[in-house]
């Protein structure tokens, strides 16, 4: 799975996510890089969010909504919104995996709660940022 | 306004003895060009929804993630590709699930935001919608890739085993 999250010139936020899905899937499994609010999210008030990892676990925690939500009726950080999310809600059900956020303000924002998550980022400074583990 | 992005290629056991420095090279070098990709047209004043598309199209175009080319393989070795995107302005989305033959399935997911009344459309149905669109089609076979194709076969052999054993090997469980 990849995803991105950007801000503009204009103070918008997008996020978009796509995959290949889960080896082997059967039935035609759908994860959560497809559904909104789960996979992706973006509002301009809170964050844009893309998420990688167990799907059936993000939909049911609707991660990339609830993390949105957070920042935007809890007033929290997007980086706390977002360990809330991904090491206590979600690692609690059991569901492993990451997001990738970006804040009104350009501020990105990592968490995954697995040993590595392919990543990087470009922030208002122009420095340059990619990490794996 | 400042100008930002940020990406992911996906979390997981990323065990260092996989990657020797070379591909970790590359797994780096292919993130920063997918990052230039989508902050150029930040710089250029263009939309936050172009430059997602920009930056992700670098991502699926490449082996190396599990998206576009080089996406994992279902039970029945096929590829089947999701995707979505949402702009924060107006919260308008757009999505599609289960396409076999879309080259870039996040420019299909924002066709169907912009060009569509619908938000998620799947299977073949959005495939339908994709050539109305003249979105770029390429073989199945584009997918493939040597890496995926083995584990896939790896699975199904142990998948296999596991019907022999499985009344003796509880491990081998598959949901």
């Amino acid at each position: 799975t990849v995803g991105a999250v950007a801000l503009d010139k204009h103070g918008n936020l997008a996020a978009g996510t796509s995959t290949g899905g889960m080896t082997n899937k059967k039935f035609g499994r759908i994860g959560d890089s497809p559904i909104i609010g789960a996979g992706t999210y973006a509002d301009n008030k809170a964050c844009a969010i893309s998420a990688t990892g167990h799907g059936e676990y993000f939909i049911r925690a609707a991660v990339a909504h609830d993390i949105c939500a957070r920042v935007l009726y809890q007033g929290v950080s997007l980086q706390a919104a977002a360990d809330a999310v991904i090491f206590d809600k979600l690692k609690n059900m059991g569901g492993d995996g990451g997001i990738v956020g970006m804040s009104p303000q350009g501020d990105p924002v990592f968490s995954f709660n697995t040993p590595g998550m392919y990543r990087g980022y470009i922030d208002k400074s122009g420095s340059v940022f990619t990490g794996i583990y | 306004s400042p100008i930002a992005i940020a990406i992911h290629g996906g979390a997981g056991t990323i065990l260092k003895k996989n990657l020797t420095p070379e591909i970790e090279a590359q797994y780096h070098a292919k993130l920063e060009e997918s990052l230039r990709a989508g902050y150029q047209i930040l710089e250029s004043g263009g939309s936050s929804i172009d430059a997602i598309q920009a930056t992700i199209i670098v991502l699926e175009n490449s082996p190396l993630f599990n998206a576009g080319k080089g996406a994992v393989f279902t039970h029945h070795k096929t590829n089947e590709l999701d995707a979505s995107i949402m702009e924060g302005k107006t919260l308008n989305a757009g999505a599609i699930s289960g396409v076999t033959r879309v080259k870039n399935p996040i420019l299909l997911a924002a066709k169907v935001m912009t060009e569509s009344k619908h938000v998620m459309l799947s299977g073949e149905g959005a495939e339908t919608f994709a050539k109305q669109q003249q979105l770029e089609f390429v073989a199945p076979e584009y997918f493939h890739t040597p890496r995926r194709l083995k584990q896939i076969d790896n699975l199904l052999t142990k998948e296999k085993n596991a019907r022999i054993e499985a009344p003796t090997n509880p491990n081998f469980k598959y949901g």
